[in-house]
């Protein structure tokens, strides 16, 4: 009868079921809440971004936040021993991870993770396709498409430079790259589909 | 088909934290 709400930002996932599902909802709030701030954050210092509309910036960072936190942590996941680190620091086995009820969302984010760690990219490198990945979020209810994707083909080509500048003889990190952006569009439906699925009891 | 983002509350949190530094840029 426990109230369950699983994510690896929810630093208490499993609640009694005498807690609401609006008291469960609220402290859910506050863990999520920073690091959708940090995203902001992190939005504010990408050169370029906030001379988009604040319209525009907004809607970016609406279809594009849970990308951003999906790579920022992305190393929550292990999946090689197939578990993972809710940010309360706890460590659930795939076993546990399954009673929670997480399921094809999981196998998909262990999968994204294998590939996008088997890149083996450096902080800054990280940090460069985070922007890549915020401004290539869906543009319905963008307005000036044009100055997004300038953004884009900016960013785009600093990320091409900078890993290229680093490994002259690998041509294939920058694609494999890049193909983990469909990767992430593929992530962020099914998180949707979840977050749409989840009421609150009256 | 709702929205999935309102269920968070997150264009809110992201405009309060965005206005931030509206607010800073304009003191």
């Amino acid at each position: 009868g426990a109230k369950v709400l699983a994510c690896p930002l929810n630093s208490c996932p499993v609640a009694p079921a005498s807690r609401s599902s609006q008291e469960m909802w609220e402290s859910f709030s506050q863990c999520f809440t920073p690091a959708v701030k940090e995203v902001v954050e992190f939005a504010k210092s990408i050169p370029g971004f906030q001379t988009l509309s604040q319209h525009d910036q907004v809607m970016l960072l609406k279809s594009g936040t849970f990308q951003v936190l999906m790579v920022r942590f992305c190393s929550l996941f292990d999946p090689k021993e197939r578990t993972v680190t809710f940010l309360n620091g706890q460590t659930y086995s795939l076993a546990s991870l399954r009673a929670l009820g997480m399921g094809s969302l999981l196998d998909a984010m262990f999968d994204f993770s294998e590939k996008l760690g088997s890149l083996g990219l450096e902080p800054d490198e990280m940090a460069l396709f985070m922007a890549v990945v915020l401004v290539s979020a869906d543009r319905s209810g963008i307005v000036e498409v044009g100055a997004v994707e300038q953004l884009q083909e900016n960013l785009i080509k600093a990320l091409r430079s900078l890993i290229t500048s680093r490994r002259p003889d690998d041509s294939t990190l920058f694609p494999k790259l890049l193909l983990r952006l469909p990767d992430l569009r593929t992530l962020n439906n099914q998180h949707s589909d979840k977050l749409l699925a989840f009421r609150i009891d009256p | 088909f709702g929205d999935p983002a309102s269920n968070l509350g997150l264009e809110d949190i992201i405009r309060k934290a965005l206005m931030g530094n509206l607010e800073e840029r304009q003191e």
